[in-house]
């Protein structure tokens, strides 16, 4: 997260706001609706209150334009720059102006109004853009229908920042675990590191030890107390046994790490060789018996060449022509003695390269003990 | 592809990555400017962009790149608000 020079805010966290002028793509009871939401989502993690007022002069005023609309930034036409916020400040400070050219909608067809306000709103308390794919304050649109846009832990850490923790909200500091044995419970990533299975969900680790003696140890805990540094849900990871090196994936980016410690700087999934296409890969597996790291986005899978450090030609290739009884998409996968294991939705495939078959199916919190 | 046309994508590419470094990454190249300088200064402004969005940080359009550029995204500028 970041924040504009000289950290401004809006002194008065009462602040009052007022739709000027509405698009004729929605009704005004759905821009309403749309822009309460997207207030709703930052006075829930911070002590802030908005008002909504009819008339006089509100501290954010939002508005659609098109083109040049009487400040010094027009808009382009359909598509580019969607909307633009100011600073707190007085007069059009805190202000919110979106594209008229554009086509807003409540989530189906053009562009979800309540994520694109969400991320102005952001401005207009204050942040600026994140680095960090996952928050709301990223520059760049991703759409989203509004029952599965939340503020990342980027953007709560931001807004907290600047106005504190709501006094009398409960917000968790720490996420509660996810729950394990929900019985439609998937899984995000998992990997080996030495003899442990290590699963990842939203930021909650779980590692199960592979020793028959210990088989029910089960130890669990938040990504940060295992992994400090990398705070956002892991798309994907993948071990090297023989180099004990661990690979993270959180959006476009990848972390090294070596005795549970963070190597160097990150990544970026580009270096790997994956198109622009790709914004995020969802899981990925090392098989160090051919010297391949398999990685699985959307409906294809690539194959990577560790030797070469290239992807090997010919790929992308369709998971479902491929791997005979693996669904289209996978969420995670690992290897260990016995075989390769894809976690897809609420089920764990076992994997026999060999036979190039599935050899057996169990819900996949099984390995969680479940 | 006839070359012409590929000049005139090339063109376009610059057009589009220099609208986007002025308006998201306070490029400027001042008319006149020589070319060498301008040209330095804009691979600056395409790294410090492709350090943002986490791509390879070469400095050159490549197509990650500007296909990041033509993504639909906020006005307000990533750095020096």
């Amino acid at each position: 997260f970041s924040f504009y020079p000289y950290k401004p805010k809006w002194k008065n966290t009462t602040i009052t706001y007022t739709v000027a002028k509405y698009t004729p793509d929605m009704s005004r009871g759905e821009v309403q609706k749309s822009i309460r939401l997207a207030l709703k989502m930052w006075s829930d993690v911070a002590p802030l209150k908005f008002i909504e007022i009819n008339h006089g002069k509100a501290d954010i005023v939002l508005s659609f334009a098109s083109r040049a609309h009487g400040d010094f930034f027009p808009f382009d036409g359909p598509g580019g720059v969607l909307a633009h916020a100011f600073q707190p400040a007085e007069g059009m400070g805190g202000d919110v102006h979106f594209d008229e050219d554009e086509k807003w909608s409540t989530g189906g067809q053009g562009y979800s109004l309540f994520a694109v306000a969400a991320h102005e709103l952001g401005h207009s308390l204050g942040l600026t853009h994140s680095t960090d794919p996952s928050a709301v304050m990223y520059p760049t649109y991703r759409h989203h229908g509004s029952s599965q846009y939340n503020l990342s832990s980027d953007d709560v850490q931001g807004i907290q920042t600047l106005y504190g923790k709501p006094n009398n909200k409960k917000v968790e500091i720490q996420p509660t675990a996810p729950k394990k044995c929900d019985p439609m419970f998937s899984f995000d990533a998992a990997a080996m590191i030495q003899n442990e299975i290590i699963f990842f969900k939203s930021r909650h680790v779980w590692m199960r030890t592979t020793k028959s003696s210990y088989w029910n140890q089960l130890r669990e805990g938040h990504i940060s107390s295992y992994f400090p540094g990398i705070d956002s849900p892991v798309d994907a990871a993948y071990d090297i046994p023989a180099q004990g090196m661990l690979f993270i994936f959180t959006g476009q980016k990848y972390w090294v790490i070596q005795e549970l410690k963070i190597r160097g700087r990150a990544g970026s999934i580009y270096e790997y060789g994956f198109p622009s296409s790709v914004r995020q890969v969802d899981a990925v597996v090392h098989v160090a018996e051919y010297e391949k790291t398999i990685f699985f986005a959307g409906q294809f899978y690539y194959r990577y060449d560790e030797q070469k450090r290239q992807m090997d030609s010919g790929f992308p290739r369709r998971i479902q022509t491929d791997w005979t009884g693996i669904p289209r998409r996978v969420d995670a996968a690992f290897k260990m003695i016995g075989g390769l294991f894809l976690l897809s939705g609420s089920r764990s495939y076992q994997y026999d390269f060999r036979q190039k078959r599935v050899v057996k199916i169990i819900a996949g919190n099984t390995w969680l003990g479940c | 592809r006839p070359v012409d046309e590929d000049q005139k994508m090339r063109t376009e590419d610059v057009e589009l990555a220099e609208g986007y470094l002025r308006r998201f990454y306070s490029l400027e190249i001042k008319g006149g400017a020589r070319r060498a300088r301008s040209t330095s200064v804009m691979e600056e402004k395409i790294r410090k962009m492709q350090n943002f969005f986490g791509l390879g940080e070469t400095g050159h359009l490549d197509s990650q790149t500007l296909d990041v550029m033509r993504e639909p995204r906020c006005g307000v500028p990533d750095v020096d608000n």
